[in-house]
Formats: structure tokens, sequence, C-alpha cells
């Protein structure tokens, strides 16, 4: 069955979307058949793939609120082995719809779990693109991941973020889902002439040690150019340092797989 | 009474915070008294401001969902001028908590009215910093304010997600709030250099025309080292680019207050 991969961080603009997007293009490449679940209310991963608010029939909205089968729900893309499930701006109203909802925090795993009776769990990896915050949409994500990927912004304030989401992960872990594990830490927008970025890597280094990908992603324009064109980076501009990064990255990610 | 300004936008890490902490503490130099409200549960804002989270006995949770008094959370700063209400991490929960309360978008808006009728309203401005979500906390602000403004980052998926915002401002005039306009739209960690920040900027030039101030936020890292010291950047470093820029944009805050 497919590793559930959630890409997790309530700090606003740390390159959530962006790995999600980059990560999944890079770990298709390598030949994994991998999904993308668009969670955000603000559908930029449904954007960066190509699929604008047009095409956007079924949603994660459908999925969660409506109890839809995950897979009538599923698109294509633009990349070989990639598919997505589109956002819905709806996505905004889940924590009040489902305020006295039973079971409000499994919606997404009983999707998932649905989706591999049928047989198509031919998936390798499903990852999972958050909403900047801690709210039920998140919680989903975590109850339904086997693991969390942290992108982190080197920056003073994603540092100080980590604690609260890490402390969410506990929580989740004791009461909706024993198996999650943090994955990896992935340092981003990283720029090494800079001094608060170089402290950043250190003290997250010092504190985490191996849960931190080698792998860093530097600040790349050719990165946040691509979702203009509806492509990630690695199709919009496959030899930019950006797009280098993301394929060091998957790599990364399925040696670290394997020796779990 | 004091002019309320809500910095909005639900798109994450746009500087929202920065341009709350750094426009209040300008204003507040130019002799108005000013204070902010942090209601994003992650508390950058605070920690920016030098409150730790050991200093936030009452915070903005406090006044939303016990409804405090706001003059009993009120504390001062480092800087002469300007006072701060802290955030608490327990605002993550205040969607649910508030789910089927009466009058759930109106507690700042109350809170702002106690306020006025204790004679404490000296104060000329409050700004107030919230989460990178539309959600009932934003919704509070948006009540309560007499304007709205837009910290706008100057790349693509920021971009993507003003139409959302400014249809939820429409929602918050009709329905909640009839004085609400757009006090403006101001461009963050703008880069000359780089083509996709002019061409952002020159496309929300086109739509929106004077809502968006003429003064630009450049990108500095000294902004970006100030609250790694819980100090304002225009005290880190007043004579920095981006201190510099903030002084700016609070002159013509007030020339453009002037002029309604
Ligand atoms: N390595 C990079 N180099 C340059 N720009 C980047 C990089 N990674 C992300 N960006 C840009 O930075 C901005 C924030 O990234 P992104 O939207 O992926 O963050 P996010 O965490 O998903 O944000 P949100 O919290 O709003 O969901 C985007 O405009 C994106 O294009
Ligand atoms: N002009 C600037 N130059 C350099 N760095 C900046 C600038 N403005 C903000 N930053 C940095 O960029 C990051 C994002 O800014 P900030 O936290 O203020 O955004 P936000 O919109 O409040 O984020 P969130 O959506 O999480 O609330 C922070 O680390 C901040 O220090
Ligand atoms: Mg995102
Ligand atoms: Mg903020």
């Amino acid at each position: 069955t497919p590793r559930v991969l959630a890409v997790v961080n309530q700090k606003g603009g740390v390159g959530k979307t962006t790995t999600a997007i980059n990560l999944a293009t890079a770990l298709a490449a390598i030949g994994q058949k991998t999904l993308v679940m668009d969670i955000d209310p603000q559908g930029n991963a449904s954007t960066g793939l190509g699929v604008g608010p047009a095409d956007r029939k079924k949603t994660t909205y459908d999925v969660i609120v409506d109890e839809e089968k995950l897979q009538s729900t599923i698109l294509s893309t633009l990349v070989p082995n990639l598919w997505l499930v589109p956002a819905h701006y709806d996505l905004a109203g889940v924590e009040l719809e489902l305020a006295n909802a039973p079971r409000r925090s499994y919606r997404i795993k009983q999707a998932l779990d649905g989706l591999t009776k049928t047989g198509t769990d031919k998936l390798d990896y499903i990852l999972i693109d958050c909403p900047p915050s801690l709210n039920v949409l998140t919680v989903n994500a975590l109850t339904a991941a086997d693991g969390l990927i942290v992108p982190l912004q080197c920056e003073f304030f994603a540092l100080e973020g980590l604690s609260q989401l890490l402390r969410t992960v506990d929580l989740v872990r004791t009461s909706l889902n024993p198996k999650l594990a943090i994955q990896g830490i992935v340092l981003t927008m990283y720029d090494g002439r800079n001094n608060l970025a170089r402290q950043v890597s250190t003290d997250v280094r010092q504190h985490f040690g191996d849960l931190v990908y080698n792998t860093m992603i530097p600040r790349n324009v050719r990165i946040s150019e691509a979702p203009g064109f509806g492509k990630p980076a690695l199709i919009y501009d496959h030899s930019c340092v950006g797009s280098k990064a993301y394929m060091k990255l998957a790599s990364e990610l399925i040696k670290r797989e394997k020796i779990e």
C-alpha cells in the first residue's frame, strides 16, 4: 500500500506547496507512482500542477465533507506517474461544517483505506499539501499519514513555530494515529551567504540530528516562476539548482525509506 | 476614537507580522499612540515586540473567548507610544470553541467598543495582526476594523490568493461591517532585480491603482534578523533600508488618512 506523507508546517510561506509539488514530481520522475492531495483552500498545489479552478470538479472538499470515494476525484497531471486530487475554496469552511461530526479527524484516513480496497493502490506515494494552520484539515492529514515532512524556512519565526508543530504531532500520535512519525525536516529557501540562515540551519541540525535532510533547497527564482506557468519547477526548468535539489531530495527520501 | 486597521492576507509568509510590528513602531515613532493586537496563535507579533510566552498572562484569547476587558490585557512594549495585546497558542481552538456562540464575529468589535467607553481611547491607531487564514479570527478583525492593510509578496501564489481575500472582504462588508474599506496594498519583500517581482508589481498597480502604496518594502535581511532579538527592525537597525521603508510607509499612511 502507498506511503502517505503529510507536508506540514503551520508557519506560512515556508515552502510546503513548493515541496509537495516538486518532491512529488521528482518521485514520479524516478518511477514512483505518486498522488498529491491538495487540502489547502488556497489551492496552490492544484494551480502549480496546472489544474485551474474550472477543472476542479471533484475535490478534497467532497472527500472530506461528503465522504466521496477518492478514486472518483483523482486527476492525471502533465507529469507521467503523477496524479492530483485538487482543492476547493470551500475547504475554508470545513472546521465549522464538521464541528459536531463523528470521527471528524478520520475523513482522509477513511478515504485512503477505501482506495486501497479497490486495488488502485498501485500508488507508491501520497503527499498531502496542508494549509498554514493546525486545524481539522491538517489534523486529518496527520491522522492519515505514515509520516510527515516539515519544510522549514531558515528564519527566526519559522524556528519558533516548530515546537508548536511537534506538540501537535505528539497529540495526534497519542490520540489519533500511533504510527505517525517525523519522516524528515527539509531546509528551504536556503541562502548560504546569509548569517541567519546558517545559524538556523546549525541550530536545527543540533536539535534534530538525522531527522534533518542533508539536501537543502536553495533560494532559486526559477522555483517561484514555475507556478505562473502551471508547471512544477522540474518541468519548467529541469536544470536549475532548485530542480536539482528536489531531485536529490527525492533520492535521499527513497534511501531513508529503505533503511527504516 | 482610534483608527482600527486589520493586517490581513490568508496567503502565508507574505509579511503580515513584519508589517504590523514595523508599521506600528514607525507610527509610534512619529507620535501616534498605537496598539498592536496579535490574534495569530503563532504569536509572532508578540515575540517580535519582545513579549515571550511567559509574559503573556492575559491575551487576545481571553478577550475573544471569555470577553475579558481589553484594557486589562494591554502591555507596554520597549517602544514609547506602542502597546501590545499578546496572542496565545489556544487561539488555534477558537473556531471550534465559538462554533455555536452568538455574535461570534463581533467579539473584537465589542471589546474595542468597551475600550472607547473607558476613555483609554487616547489611542490613535490599532493594528490587528491576523493569522494566514480566513477563519473566525480574521473575520473578527475585519468586523472590528475601519480598514485593512494587505501585505502582498511579489510572487505568483500571493497574487492568486488576492481574489479570495477580496471576496471575503465583500462578504464581511455586506453582512457584518458596512464601513470596512481597503486602506491599502503594500508590496513586500520587493527585489527589483527579479523579473517576477517587477511583473507582479506592474500587474497589481494596473488592477488596483491608487489602492497600492507607492512605498514598497524591499527584501532586507536586517528585517528578518530583528525578531530573534525581540525587537522591531526600527529599533534593531533604524538606518537599514527596511526600516527606512517602514518609516516612509507610516508617513504615506498618515497622508492617505488625512485625504480621506
Ligand atoms: N526554494 C525557493 N526559492 C525561491 N522561492 C521559493 C522557494 N520555495 C518556495 N518559494 C516561493 O516562496 C513562496 C512561498 O512558498 P510556498 O507557497 O510553497 O509556501 P507554503 O508554505 O506552501 O505557503 P502557505 O503557508 O501559504 O501554504 C512562493 O511564492 C514560492 O514560489
Ligand atoms: N522585507 C523583508 N525582507 C526580508 N525578510 C522579510 C521581510 N519581510 C518579512 N521577512 C521575513 O519573511 C518571513 C515571513 O514574514 P512574516 O512572518 O512577517 O509573514 P506573515 O505573513 O506574518 O507570515 P504568517 O502567514 O505565518 O503569519 C519572516 O521570517 C520575516 O522575518
Ligand atoms: Mg501552500
Ligand atoms: Mg504572521
